[in-house]
């Protein structure tokens, strides 16, 4: 029979990444309403 | 020496790299390359920024999961050293 696959979790989303990413597009968004 | 020629290639290397793991953010990409235009030519003929530069290559081409992490330190590194705009202010 089928075995049901249970693996949805994202290997490659760092944490330190995310919250780097985070910071990174606030800074642009705020750039750019400043321009 | 200058690094102005070293750092430059580095540096199209780096954006080259980043740009195709930052595809979903594309708005990314510009911002790191106007930071760079920004940076005083001092700077960015230092051996500080190739410094910084190869540590950042060589961490993304290793850990592409912390492509943002890379990026903006180096933003924040050409932050800080961002060319003072002289103000023309005539009374």
């Amino acid at each position: 029979g089928a075995v049901p696959v249970e693996e949805e979790e994202e290997d490659d989303d760092d944490p330190e990444n995310r919250i780097a990413k985070k910071m990174l597009l606030e800074e642009i968004k705020a750039n750019l309403s400043s321009d | 020496g200058s690094f102005k020629a070293e750092n430059e290639r580095l540096f199209a290397e780096f954006l080259e790299c980043c740009s195709r793991l930052t595809e979903e953010h594309p708005e990314v990409i510009p911002f790191l390359a106007s930071r760079h235009q920004k940076a005083s030519a001092e700077f960015l003929a230092s051996a500080e920024f190739r410094n910084v530069l190869g540590r950042c290559l060589t961490r993304v081409q290793s850990k592409r999961s912390k492509v943002y992490v890379y990026i903006n330190e180096l933003c924040t590194v050409l932050k800080a050293h961002t060319q003072r705009r002289k103000l023309a202010l005539s009374s």
